[in-house]
């Protein structure tokens, strides 16, 4: 670590990507960066979400010669990129050195290995004496991206300043980048609890750490897949999810964040700050969201209130928030989760699950909240 | 020192050497001054500081090997002391 091994005090971390190389399709910078990002991220409780415009923690850039912070670059070949360690301001950022030929493959130099390794200094690591260390100072191509592998040092390092992941299990899940094992929740599990749930087009998706189940009707067994496989930014550990049926959207929510995605597109413009929506700046995170198709009315639960949106005129409901238990009696906070199906509610609470009739007015069904998982 | 016969044309590395180290090994200018007698010991700990860290064989001289490393493209990052 730096000296003083400065870190970042929190784990979810934004970045945005400030300008483009002319070496590579802009695509590919982006999948380079979130690529590298994933490789942190497998192994620390870090999560990362993509901002297209204002100030991130990580600021990327590409920059030839001096570009303002005393540390010019030296034209093509030697200096290829630098870092600052984490901090406010232009610590934490990311700048490469556009004389470098940046491409994907062993020719020139890789842009996901040097993006990897100068990720690494923004979230607070130095270098390693270590040749096979992805933190070793001298740019060395001997291993591809494809079959890319963190070295014990580098774990070593990156977990002395944030801890290993909150799932750092034993079940193996190949995944592209690090070989420590992260464990796949398992579905009937009875004490299984869910952070979100939404439908998607017509199929319905249960959020979970990482993951997701995805129940669709050709398929009744849930498919299990990385919230990553389908949205690389979205973060993990969600707060809450919801489908603006007309609008063929979802809202996705963490903390004080939310973005839309359409399909497996996330929409520019996004994350957006929840207070965008009407929430007061006390709110600091949503805990389950669900939209009613009929009214078009959607409902955000926040402790023991909940709120009423208008996603027609795109605004939050007067006289709103009230308690939960007044209009809908023996729910009890916190809910993790709502899913409307059947013309009912149902509220996901830890393990538990309980079918309301909005009409009755009242819990008709009590149920395990893994219930859908044909468990 | 005894004065040497002719000004020797200094080979380019020890210019190099001399930015690598300032740039990357915290080179002060102390260090600096003594660089040019390169068999000064203080010159000569930091040469072998930089080559134990690349893991290099610490002859303490500008050698082929060490020389060669140092011409590999690299992170602007220093290896020592950090930004300052």
């Amino acid at each position: 670590t730096f000296p003083g091994s400065p870190k970042w005090r929190k784990t979810h971390l934004t970045y945005r990507v400030e300008n483009y190389t002319p070496d590579l399709p802009r695509e590919s910078v982006d999948a380079a960066i979130e690529k590298a990002l994933k490789v942190w991220e497998a192994v620390t409780p870090l999560t990362f979400s993509r901002l297209s415009e204002g100030e991130a923690d990580i600021m990327i850039s590409f920059a030839a010669g001096e570009h303002g912070d005393f540390y010019p670059f030296d034209g093509p070949g030697q200096s290829l990129a630098h870092a600052y360690p984490p901090g406010p301001g232009f610590y934490g950022d990311v700048h490469f050195d556009e004389d470098e030929k940046w491409t994907l493959g062993s020719s020139g130099i890789n842009f996901f290995l040097v993006a990897a390794h100068e990720l690494g200094h923004a979230l607070g690591l130095f270098h390693s004496d270590k040749k096979e260390s992805l933190m070793y100072p001298v740019y060395n191509f001997s291993k591809s991206p494809a079959h890319f592998r963190l070295s014990q040092d580098d774990i070593d390092g990156i977990q002395s300043l944030y801890g290993p992941h909150p799932y750092s299990g034993v079940i193996v899940v190949p995944t592209s980048s690090v070989s420590p094992r992260t464990e796949i929740p398992t579905k009937c599990d009875p004490s299984l609890s869910f952070d979100a749930v939404s439908p998607l087009r017509g199929e319905l998706l249960f959020f979970k750490d990482r993951y997701l189940w995805r129940l669709s009707h050709w398929n009744p067994e849930p498919e299990v897949h990385l919230i990553s496989a389908f949205w690389p930014s979205l973060p993990s550990h969600l707060d809450a999810a919801y489908e603006a049926n007309s609008k063929d959207r979802v809202f996705i929510f963490k903390g004080t964040q939310f973005w839309a995605v359409r399909g497996s597109e996330v929409q520019a413009g996004y994350p957006k700050s929840i207070h965008t929506l009407g929430f007061p700046l006390a709110v600091r995170k949503i805990d389950a969201a669900v939209s009613d198709k009929e009214t078009k009315k959607t409902y955000f639960f926040v402790g023991d209130q909940y709120w009423r949106f208008d996603e027609k005129r795109w605004l939050m409901d007067k006289g709103f928030p009230r308690l939960i238990r007044d209009d809908f009696p023996g729910i009890e906070p916190q809910v993790d989760a709502v899913l409307q199906a059947f013309g009912f509610f149902y509220f996901f609470h830890g393990s538990s699950q309980f079918e309301f009739d909005p009409n009755a007015k009242m819990v008709t069904h009590t149920l395990k909240s893994n219930s859908w998982l044909l468990c | 020192y005894p004065l040497q016969g002719s000004v020797r044309q200094e080979p380019p590395n020890m210019d190099f050497a001399q930015r690598y180290l300032e740039k990357y090994y915290n080179l002060d200018k102390i260090e600096k001054q003594m660089f040019k007698r390169k068999d000064s010991s203080p010159v000569v700990k930091k040469i072998q500081e930089m080559q134990k860290f690349l893991g290099l064989e610490m002859t303490g001289k500008l050698d082929s090997n060490t020389m060669d490393v140092m011409l590999k493209p690299r992170c602007g990052v220093p290896d020592v002391g950090g930004f300052t």
